[in-house]
């Protein structure tokens, strides 16, 4: 099983 | 009040093919530098750039910051009506709600001229964290749209395995397996100009498991440059780019998928 990631994870809101 | 003329609506054009289907609305930011766009798609998957540069307009004036709300689906019918080497001027006038689209034919016997209602649209703009990637290839985008169409009719996902000697695309489905290794090189074709070459230029071997309907949609932009520049590093996003000409470049952000 795979599991799709968010970019929120990665890059952030200012 | 902003005033952009471009050489060419083509570049416009495939700009706006290569982003409504991951888009549907989005501001576009003017400054004295230029015509800027952030967005990510609705899952917060994939984020969508695009930088056209100031210089890449004859002439581009721009007062003050300006944040203009377009949807993509209206845009994108509009610059049908322009013909390919059509120059485009973009004008907007301060103060109002509208977005003007002059098309004027390389002949100059025909003028045509659109006006687009803006929409208000507050964006939330993400910080991309500045780093250097672990590995940055660079490889034909003819050559990386083809894989990428090839391996979706095997699975879902591409495994992308980059090292010092090549680049290998693998996908695994209920049918069976399939991959491709596109090996570094540097080509010369037979009339002696310089064929789509690839590169590899790294620090660690970078491995990462991306979704091929989102790479293959990131392929639209391919018909705006013969290159895509693919910045990886290991359980990050990756960053592919696409150049406009000289005048910018469109790029693209994908989150990688992790086993669970």
């Amino acid at each position: 099983q795979k599991t799709q990631q968010s970019l929120l994870s990665f890059f952030k809101s200012p | 009040m902003l005033e952009a003329r471009l050489p060419a609506a083509s570049i416009l054009k495939k700009i706006v093919e290569s982003i409504k289907d991951l888009v549907s609305q989005a501001n576009f930011d003017c400054s004295e530098s230029g015509i800027s766009f952030q967005a990510m798609d609705e899952s917060n998957i994939a984020l969508s750039s695009f930088l056209l540069r100031a210089d890449g307009f004859d002439p581009y004036r721009c007062d003050r910051k300006l944040s203009l709300g377009i949807r993509f689906a209206t845009l994108s019918k509009i610059l049908k009506c322009a013909g390919n080497d059509d120059v485009v001027v973009i004008r907007y006038a301060d103060d109002t709600d509208i977005l003007s689209l002059v098309f004027e034919a390389p002949d100059n016997n025909r003028i045509s001229e659109f006006d687009i209602k803006l929409l208000d649209i507050s964006s939330e703009y993400l910080s991309i964290p500045e780093q250097e990637p672990e590995c940055k290839v660079k490889m034909s985008s003819a050559e990386f749209s083809r894989i990428c169409r090839d391996l979706i009719t095997i699975g879902s996902s591409v495994v992308i395995d980059a090292t010092k000697s090549g680049v290998k695309f693998s996908s695994t489905g209920d049918d069976g397996s399939g991959s491709i290794l596109i090996k570094q090189s540097a080509s010369v074709d037979g009339d002696g100009k310089a064929a789509p070459q690839t590169t590899v230029e790294m620090s660690e071997p970078v491995s990462l498991e991306l979704s091929l309907k989102y790479l293959n949609n990131f392929t639209k932009a391919a018909p705006l440059s013969e290159y895509v520049v693919m910045n990886m590093t290991n359980d990050s996003p990756l960053m592919l780019q696409f150049d406009v000409s000289d005048i910018g470049y469109i790029r693209y952000f994908l989150a990688p998928q992790i086993k669970d």
